[in-house]
């Protein structure tokens, strides 16, 4: 475990609390996707599946609960206890287009045709456009609340932190895992243009808002 | 070797 590899699963985490703390606290899910969350907790799901097979360890172990668990909370808080403030209207992107073709690639390309390995490649995969109907949530209202840019904004970092874990992590073992790097970096590319609206608004005082 | 895919990484 190196620095950058922690500062990401550290970074993961403060995102999914954001996300959390916000619905509790204003009691309300406008703006999110609830789409976004539902193919979230799919990817966990899908990923660590290993829990009941593998033990890694206790730090493994206990972030693995702490997502799985998060996310069915959150995915419980929009479709359930706060369904009335959750804006369907706006969160029309369809998933199956994003399912579908990434079990078919998750089938083609993986590391070892085994049902455990193809889940979670298809995780990966999943994982790298799960925020999509998010950002067309986004750039549909064109705005977003303060808070959500800033869970977006640590979703969005987490990857980006373990790219340069996996950077070092090559140099320094000589490891690599070619799936794993492709799709975080297509996972990384896709929040570049939100980066930039953070950067330059969210961090000045601004609402982030998209010119019409 | 594919039984050493590093799967601690989150």
């Amino acid at each position: 475990m190196n620095l950058f590899r922690l500062a990401g699963d550290v970074s993961h985490l403060l995102a999914i609390i954001i996300l959390l703390l916000k619905i509790w606290r204003t009691r309300s899910c406008a703006g999110i996707s609830g789409k976004s969350q539902i193919l979230f907790a799919l990817v966990f799901t899908t990923r660590y599946l290993d829990l009941l097979t593998t033990f890694i360890s206790f730090y493994n172990t206990t972030m693995k609960v702490i997502y799985i668990g998060c996310s069915y909370a959150t995915v419980w808080m929009i479709y359930a206890k706060f369904k009335a403030t959750y804006d369907s209207n706006h969160d029309t992107f369809r998933m199956e287009f994003l399912v579908i073709p990434i079990a078919a690639l998750s089938l083609l390309v993986n590391h070892d045709f085994a049902p455990l390995e193809i889940l979670w490649t298809f995780s990966i995969y999943l994982e790298s456009v799960a925020i999509l109907p998010q950002l067309f949530m986004v750039s549909k209202t064109g705005e977003a609340e303060t808070i959500t840019s800033h869970y977006l904004f640590a979703l969005g970092l987490y990857r980006a932190l373990y790219l340069m874990n996996w950077i070092w992590r090559f140099f320094a073992e000589g490891f690599f895992d070619l799936i794993a790097i492709v799709a975080g970096l297509v996972q990384t590319i896709l929040y570049c243009d939100f980066f930039y609206l953070y950067i330059t608004k969210v961090l000045k005082g601004k609402k982030l808002s998209l010119p019409a | 070797e594919l039984d050493d895919l590093d799967k601690d990484e989150l």
